[in-house]
């Protein structure tokens, strides 16, 4: 039997409503080191990486390994049928089709349970290989949200920079262009409200801001977002999750003709 | 101009 506890319950809403747009079905692969998802958008042009270790969980129970072919919209409606300070348990017998969800509240005296049809996926599973990236920036997820949203109004894609200075969003479309430049901060109250650049060398790259928008869906899931860049490669954006895991978006970059 | 790249070209299937 595969069970796994989540006293967090709301860190697995904040997590499919990060996705649920970007894949439609996906397959969560169980282990017993933990929970794992791997999915490209049906446009190949990125990719969502979960793993959310199972000691995160309390408990946790995997006697072997399972792969639970969920459809993410799905999920997310019944997730929504959860409170936010909800205990959510995904259960799953071996010879079941069905992953069960049980929403417990706080005080247990509330127990609501969801079985879900288990649909049958033809995952392509990638290697994604280790990359020694030429930038990492790490700045405030609700800051990437809003660099987003905003770019989103001058065109289709940004233009990122990274340099010793900073890094640098820019975008121009037919009403004009504009930018937003952040520098590394000096000093902060907070380590999530830094920006922090990481440099082996400068490199700019062109990205569609459609994914991004879509990547920035994950800022509830955590305070701060790290972006990795190297020329001619996939940006990752990744989130973490607590101290249990991560959630990494992969994004094709757009090459010049 | 440029054009979108796809994640295949980058990213081997298993």
């Amino acid at each position: 039997m595969f069970e796994a506890r989540l006293p967090q319950g709301q860190i697995l809403k904040k997590l499919i409503e990060a996705v649920r747009e970007l894949v439609t079905d996906a397959n969560f692969e169980c282990k017993p080191s933990g929970l794992s998802l791997q999915a490209m958008d049906s446009s190949h042009v990125s990719l969502v990486s979960l793993l959310m270790r199972a000691d995160g969980f309390d408990p946790y129970q995997c006697d072997r390994n399972r792969t639970l072919g969920i459809n993410l919209r799905t999920l997310a409606s019944v997730l929504k049928c959860s409170s936010n300070d909800d205990i959510i348990t995904i259960r799953a017998e071996d010879d079941g089709d069905s992953a069960i969800l049980i929403f417990e509240s706080p005080s247990s005296d509330r127990l609501s349970e969801f079985d879900l049809k288990l649909v049958d996926i033809d995952n392509e599973q990638l290697v994604i290989p280790d990359t020694q990236y030429d930038a990492v920036v790490r700045m405030p997820s609700a800051e990437f949200q809003r660099i987003v949203r905003d770019m989103q109004i001058l065109g289709d894609s940004v233009t990122i920079a990274c340099s010793k200075d900073g890094v640098k969003f820019s975008a121009n479309g037919e009403i004009g262009s504009g930018s937003v430049r952040l520098k590394q901060s000096s000093a902060v109250d907070s380590e999530d409200d830094a920006v922090t650049v990481d440099l082996q060398q400068a490199v700019s790259l062109t990205f569609a801001l459609r994914y991004l928008s879509l990547f920035s869906k994950a800022a509830p899931l955590s305070p701060t977002v790290t972006l990795s860049f190297s020329k001619d490669v996939p940006l990752l954006v990744e989130f973490r999750i607590a101290d249990m895991g991560h959630l990494r978006f992969y994004l094709a970059p757009k090459i010049d003709e | 101009d440029s054009t979108q790249s796809r994640l295949d070209g980058f990213f081997k299937v298993l």
